[in-house]
């Protein structure tokens, strides 16, 4: 149900 | 304990056991100087026949170092030797075995030392240096008590602008105070000045006139009042004299002057009082807006609680990365600290703070901003009957 979260800025990105 | 009258018999005189004594002694006779020798056989003669005199006095202590003389008790040999009075070739002899043997034992003694000191300072330094690396990793103890010598060195740093600032202020009201005056000087010599030239100026007018009347027309210039001072030449000069003994005219303009010369003086004071107090509002604007660009530097705008924004989470949230982003519940409440990323663009992941005080990112799409003020107490209401 949730929505996908929209795409993540740079510094929350893992890699 | 022996005199020179009566002088100690020698342990291999009186004692034929102490072997090791005895041949200490004749290697001692042999490390001798010939001069020594010859001096030798003479003293001990005298020795001899002096100690059978006295013989039954000491006899029974031979059997006691005897008894007590251990091999190794050698060393017992210089100290009687020193002690007795043989004369200076025995005295000096002993002596001078007595400092081989103790230098022999001072360099071992000293060979002993000097590895301690180097196996002790190199385990030490060792032992320092890993302590050292502990203490350079640890993000502890040393990390806190780092910050807070920044933090006291930083308040010195601030006391130290202050009072700085203080004394620039001072110097800059006494500066600004010795202008005033000077300028009040100038202008008091300007004044003078000006009444010299005009004084100058009247007696030239007056000069001129009475060269024209002496004349006859032909020179200098006419005066204003001609046909009246035809007559009465003596009001011109009593005029003249009124104007150098100050009298009613000047009377009447000092009373004017004393009137206005109110205004300096509040313009000065005006100036002594107002110029720290607009210096200090320029300070205090600077020192505002440095703490704004301070925190925006932070990543972190300044809050203002009475602008905060509220939200409520639609559905859970779990982040993928812990450190950056927060977990959210369907329905937790968070304050919105800021729609932007830290690099100060918009974004779709806000910070928030949530009410249990963790401050993170999360997806905007999965909350919903609650308006207003009276909206968030009907919120609370409702999560409370839930």
């Amino acid at each position: 149900r949730p929505p996908r979260p929209p795409p993540k800025p740079l510094h929350l990105r893992t890699e | 304990m022996s005199s020179t009258a009566v002088p100690r018999p020698k342990p291999w005189e009186t004692s034929a056991s102490l072997e090791e004594p005895q041949r200490n002694a004749q290697s001692l006779s042999a490390m001798m100087t010939s001069n020594q020798q010859d001096s030798r056989p003479t003293e001990e003669s005298n020795n001899s026949n002096s100690a059978s005199e006295s013989a039954p006095e000491v006899l029974p202590r031979p059997a006691a170092l005897n008894s007590s003389g251990t091999y190794g008790e050698s060393n017992t040999i210089p100290g009687i030797y020193g002690n007795s009075n043989y004369g200076i070739p025995y005295d000096n002899n002993p002596y001078s075995m007595n400092s081989i043997y103790g230098n022999s034992i001072g360099r071992y003694g000293y060979g002993g030392s000097y590895y301690g000191n180097n196996y002790g300072s190199f385990y030490g330094g060792g032992y320092g240096a890993g302590a050292g690396y502990g203490m350079n990793n640890g993000s502890g103890l040393g990390e806190s008590t780092k910050a807070t010598f920044q933090l006291i060195e930083s308040l010195i740093g601030a006391v130290t602008g202050f009072a700085q600032m203080l004394e620039s202020t001072y110097m800059a009201t006494h500066n600004s105070f010795f202008t005033m005056i000077s300028v009040a000087e100038q202008f008091g010599n300007l004044k003078e000045m000006l009444g010299s030239f005009f004084g100058i100026f009247a007696i030239m007018k007056f000069l001129k006139k009475i060269l024209y009347r002496a004349t006859k027309g032909r020179l200098g210039i006419p005066p204003k009042n001609f046909a009246e001072s035809e007559g009465s030449k003596n009001k011109l000069i009593e005029d003249f004299q009124k104007f150098n003994d100050s009298g009613t005219i000047n009377s009447n303009e000092k009373a004017t002057r004393r009137k206005i010369s109110w205004k300096p003086l509040l313009f000065f004071l005006m100036a002594v009082f107002g110029f720290p107090y607009l210096l200090n509002k320029f300070i205090t604007k600077l020192q505002t807006s440095g703490t704004i660009r301070a925190s925006q530097g932070n990543g972190s705008e300044p809050i203002d609680p009475s602008k905060l924004e509220f939200a409520r989470a639609l559905y859970d949230f779990v982040p993928e990365n812990p450190e950056m982003e927060v977990a959210l519940k369907k329905g937790d409440l968070m304050a919105i600290l800021s729609k932007k990323d830290p690099l100060g663009r918009d974004s779709d992941w806000w910070k928030v703070r949530t009410k249990n005080g963790n401050i993170g990112y999360i997806p905007y799409n999965y909350i919903e901003i609650i308006k207003r003020r009276k909206k968030i107490e009907h919120v609370d209401d409702e999560t409370r009957t839930h």
